[in-house]
């Protein structure tokens, strides 16, 4: 999991996941 | 080929024209300079507290958020291996996963500097039933955002507490 | 007997891309590593725009917690929306600053608004059906989706944009450069009864514009009828950002001033222009649409994105 830093009272995560023969960067921002 | 790009349409010279014919409001409005900041990323969350604070503050958070542990083995305490109910408000007949597994780890990067790292482990049935266990190799279709939600309560929770 | 060869030609190259379009999927038109920003419904629709804005994109897939499940796009149309709340409800400032994405659907009712059809597609269905799919609903990106193999929760896997299509397909398909009858014998330039305004039609006026006319941008013409600059929909994310409170009052001459300076300009082109340097323009820039001039650069009318595609798909 990657996390960045919380800013403005919103995080955003972060997965590296495989679809496939593709990597995809899924990113969710949420608030705090 | 006649394709061009319309010189007045570009942004410093359409503010001249705009300028020129006087217009009030033109001095006052500046062009949006969103500093397209890069996010800076980190792996996990990091953590300078003593290491059994942080296992202290992650099994408070766990346990406020109602999810379940396995106790941790003697050899490894920094490992904690959790399920979580995912309910998702509506019932569904079909019967799907609906326990969600995630391995939290504690590691040290260097002296008082601590790594607290997050992992998906696949799902579970609160029924019983054995889910199909499809290895991470051939499972190629599946959803992180259940993950990531969590894990968003997670942190939020851990950073309210702390 | 050239131009009937090049017509020859060019009724040969749409068949043969559009058998390429039949024969790739929209699985292939990812890139093999790429990024997926998702937003959770429950954030304020304010802090959604810096998110847009800050990572450069105009669109977001919406997740809802609650119920596990994807809540379809955020896009421009979503803020055109929230501009027209307020501009009807101006005493309703507290409900829109604390309005969350969550709350959009309300907003839509509250003004009327028949909510997008957004439809999705498989990632592993072919891109000609993908391509009809957004010309059916008028939109002009699809979500792709796919399911969880354990959970079968819906999974947006990306979201397809005419765009990146045209540019597939100019990257790809060695055809398009016999597509070389000028445009203005294709029938496919929208042209007569322009949406058009003047630089100092109100900004609200022009918002309206778009959301009545369901188009994505507004030209704007000086006195000759000379096309002079464009209203586009993103560019009320600009205006919104910068406080829509006191904006609304504002010319479009005026709102157009908060266009970051690395906005590349307006397309124009004319009828005698063919799509092999249309298409060749898609490839080198991020270009949505081309505005056709004659040679003292009056407005004739418009070449969107849709209009090449639909040609691709359905003419000749």
């Amino acid at each position: 999991l990657a996390t960045s830093s919380i800013k403005h009272n919103t995080l955003c995560v972060a997965s590296i996941v495989r679809y496939k023969r593709k990597y995809v960067t899924q990113m969710l921002y949420a608030p705090l | 080929s006649t394709i061009a790009i319309l010189p007045s349409s570009l942004p410093q010279i359409h503010r001249a024209n705009m300028l020129a014919a006087g217009s009030a409001a033109a001095t006052k409005i500046s062009p949006l300079s969103i500093k397209k900041s890069k996010t800076k990323w980190h792996f996990g969350i990091r953590s300078r507290s003593y290491p059994l604070d942080v296992m202290g503050e992650i099994y408070i958070a766990l346990k406020n958020l109602g999810a379940e542990w396995a106790k941790p083995s003697e050899e490894d305490l920094w490992t904690i291996k959790v399920r979580w109910k995912y309910d998702m408000g509506q019932p569904t007949n079909e019967k799907i996963p609906d326990l969600m597994k995630m391995v939290i780890q504690l590691f040290q990067i260097e002296a008082n500097n601590y790594l607290v790292d997050f992992k998906f482990d696949g799902w579970e049935s609160s029924y019983g039933d054995a889910s199909p266990s499809s290895n991470e190799d051939e499972m190629s279709t599946f959803s992180a955002y259940p993950f990531l939600h969590l894990t968003t309560k997670l942190i939020m929770e851990l950073a309210v507490n702390s | 007997a050239n131009s009937e060869t090049i017509s020859i030609e060019q009724k040969l190259a749409v068949q043969s891309i559009r058998r390429f379009l039949e024969s790739k999927t929209s699985y292939d038109v990812l890139p093999v590593s790429y990024r997926l920003i998702v937003m959770d419904t429950s954030l304020l629709v304010k802090k959604s725009l810096n998110i847009l804005l800050q990572n450069n994109i105009v669109s977001a897939p919406l997740w809802d917690s609650h119920t596990s499940r994807f809540a379809g796009l955020l896009t421009s149309s979503d803020f055109i929306n929230v501009i027209q709340y307020y501009f009807s409800n101006p005493d309703k400032f507290e409900l829109v600053d604390k309005l969350q994405l969550d709350g959009l659907k309300d907003i839509e009712r509250a003004i009327g608004v028949r909510p997008l059809d957004q439809g999705s597609i498989h990632p592993f269905k072919p891109l000609y059906e993908a391509c009809c799919k957004m010309i059916e609903s008028r939109s002009r990106r699809i979500p792709l989706i796919d399911q969880d193999e354990e959970t079968h929760r819906e999974i947006v896997v990306s979201v397809l944009t005419q765009y990146r299509i045209l540019k597939f397909v100019a990257l790809n398909c060695r055809e398009t450069r016999y597509l070389k009858r000028p445009i203005g014998e294709l029938n496919i330039i929208t042209q007569g009864n322009l949406l058009s305004c003047r630089m100092h039609t109100p900004v609200i006026d022009v918002i309206q514009l778009l959301t009545q006319g369901g188009v994505s941008s507004v030209p704007i013409i000086d006195e000759h009828g000379r096309l002079v600059n464009v209203y586009e929909a993103v560019d009320v994310l600009g205006l919104i950002k910068g406080g829509i409170y006191n904006d609304l009052s504002l010319s479009v001459g005026e709102a157009l001033m908060r266009r970051s300076d690395d906005f590349e300009g307006v397309y124009t082109c004319t009828k005698n222009d063919k799509l092999v340097t249309i298409m060749d323009t898609i490839r080198k820039s991020r270009v949505h649409r081309f505005f056709v001039v004659d040679e003292e650069g009056l407005l004739i009318g418009v070449l969107t994105l849709s209009d090449i595609l639909k040609y691709i798909l359905f003419e000749e």
